[in-house]
């Protein structure tokens, strides 16, 4: 979902 | 995972470490902003807040805590630890914050992805992110004899994002619809604000003569 998408990086 | 964003995490690591060594060795801050280092320490705090509830990678999350532990250290050294706090210079020191995170509050609440107390607190975390290194540029245009750790410290602290943007753009072409506003924008301010930093360090490293920023 949205949240996973734009937090994958540090 | 790419080699950009793979370089530029190192690279961040290692402005770390190259802080941490200068601070826990000679046992001296001199030069370094604790306001900056405040800073980054809210910055990893408010971005990592999902660091139990979100699982991305084993990389990532001892990732998230070493530069959480690295950044509260690196503050608490220079608040707590008497030799180096008094080699902090804070009468130097003086960029007023406030006028950094209020507005950077302000614009996660009304630019983010979704408006929930982590999706703001994330968003938020990368305005400051972009913005942290002021008081540090500021000092170092105070500070006359900048030495090579600290120069070597701010130039790596600029490097990483810079290839971050690298990581961006190779995402870009290679991952259909990635898109990120937000994090672009945030993150080309953060590297254009070192534009001038850059410059002269490079120009001194090139001469061979010591750094020292324009007041």
């Amino acid at each position: 979902d949205i949240d996973d998408y734009y937090h994958d990086e540090l | 995972m790419n080699v950009f964003r793979l370089a530029g995490d190192m690279t961040h690591l290692s402005s770390i470490l190259v802080l941490l060594l200068k601070i826990h060795t000679i046992k001296s801050c001199a030069g370094i902003s604790l306001k900056t280092q405040e800073l980054y320490a809210l910055v990893f705090i408010t971005r990592y807040l999902d660091i139990f509830d979100r699982f991305t990678s084993i990389y990532n999350f001892l990732m998230k805590l070493i530069f959480l532990g690295s950044s509260l250290s690196i503050v608490w050294y220079m608040r707590r630890h008497k030799a180096v706090h008094r080699s902090y210079d804070k009468d130097q020191d003086t960029f007023r914050y406030q006028f950094i995170v209020l507005p950077c509050l302000l614009l996660a609440l009304v630019i983010n992805h979704k408006l929930t107390f982590k999706e703001v607190m994330w968003t938020f975390s990368l305005y400051l992110e972009a913005v942290a290194i002021l008081p540090q540029l500021v000092l170092l245009q105070r500070t006359r004899n900048i030495d090579n750790l600290t120069g070597q410290y701010v130039f790596l602290l600029g490097a990483y994002r810079a290839l971050y943007l690298l990581n961006w753009v190779y995402r870009y072409f290679t991952e259909p619809g990635f898109v990120r506003w937000i994090t672009w924008i945030a993150g080309l301010v953060q590297t254009l604000l070192y534009a001038d930093f850059f410059y002269y360090y490079i120009l001194s490293w090139k001469n061979n003569v010591k750094l020292e920023l324009p007041a």
